[in-house]
């Protein structure tokens, strides 16, 4: 669909933002330990863009394991958020927003910036 | 900023890159336009020329609109989500996700936050083109190759940080046209002889 521009967006097609990953936010404020009906979900996104191997398959449990906990902080190093491990209000805005379908992670290793964090520490755990 | 593994690249010396948008697309001139002017960004700071050809299946560079499943293994998820993908050099395939709104003249400002669907077309142009010259993604939110694009949102002014991104892969323009020469050893010293 192109537009020359905003305002030649037909009425019919004026979204509410509520597509893409909007499902998310149903999430906030999970963390390690619980079981969330749909949690899996968001571990096929993370293991999408590389925070997940992928040698693990693609079925994953509802469960908030060290797993997902793992992804979850390294996802909040490579966007500059407080690596907290948790799905709090910030991390849960920017799981939502469009992007790029490239992964941040290759084959295991990230040159953003949790890659960078993991050279010159070993507070965050490898994959 | 970052490279895919391995740090791969075009050729040393294949400075002249085509590029081809998919025939079956049939895309106006307005959306083409849009995409030379992407081009235009990444080649100002680099010693890349970029050319549109009408041979689609030779051109170095592949441009595609599909929707959902587009048989390269990473399908697209319909509207927002993700947006577009390309892939490392020398494949060459820059895909663009054809269920987007993509708005072509990037003016948000008068949209009064009504249409969180849009999408600027030359952003995420200008993103998957780096990618498309081997640049991976960036943790600076200022920098054309973060990963995440707000709808309505237009951003595509390249950064310091791609610069020297893609200028450590292929160097600067030798002949930048109406901009500062890049700095370079040999002309690091201003006429009085102090080190700028």
């Amino acid at each position: 669909h192109f537009f020359p521009n905003i305002s030649s967006i037909p009425r019919t097609l004026v979204g509410n933002g509520s597509a893409g990953w909007d499902v998310f936010q149903k999430y906030l404020g999970s963390h390690t330990g619980q079981n969330v009906a749909g949690l899996s979900k968001l571990k096929n996104y993370f293991q999408r863009f590389g925070y997940i191997n992928a040698s693990l398959g693609s079925n994953f449990t509802d469960d908030f394991d060290d797993l997902l906990e793992s992804a979850v902080k390294t996802y909040q190093l490579n966007f500059n958020l407080k690596p907290t491990g948790e799905l709090d209000a910030p991390t849960i805005r920017h799981l939502v927003i469009p992007r790029c379908g490239n992964a941040d992670i290759v084959n295991g290793s990230s040159a953003m910036n949790a890659g960078k964090f993991k050279a010159n520490s070993t507070a965050v755990p490898a994959h | 900023y970052s490279f895919f593994p391995g740090r791969p690249r075009w050729p040393p010396g294949k400075t002249e890159l085509s590029y081809a948008f998919l025939p079956e697309n049939q895309l106006s001139d307005a959306v083409k336009g849009v995409f030379a002017r992407a081009f235009e960004r990444w080649s100002e700071v680099t010693p890349l020329t970029f050319t549109e050809t009408a041979a689609f299946t030779d051109a170095d560079i592949r441009v595609g609109f599909f929707r959902g499943d587009h048989g390269d293994g990473e399908p697209f998820d319909g509207a927002l989500g993700t947006l577009a993908h390309a892939f490392s050099p020398p494949n060459g395939r820059l895909h663009m996700d054809g269920d987007e709104n993509w708005v072509l003249d990037g003016d948000f400002l008068s949209s009064a936050g009504s249409v969180l669907s849009a999408t600027d077309l030359e952003s995420v142009a200008v993103h998957e083109i780096g990618h498309i010259l081997g640049l991976g993604h960036s943790s600076l939110e200022g920098a054309i190759m973060y990963p995440t694009l707000p709808p309505v949102t237009r951003k595509v002014e390249l950064a310091d940080d791609d610069i020297q991104g893609v200028q450590d892969l292929y160097g600067s323009n030798p002949n930048p046209n109406g901009t500062l020469p890049m700095l370079t050893p040999s002309n690091q010293k201003d006429t009085s002889g102090s080190a700028i």
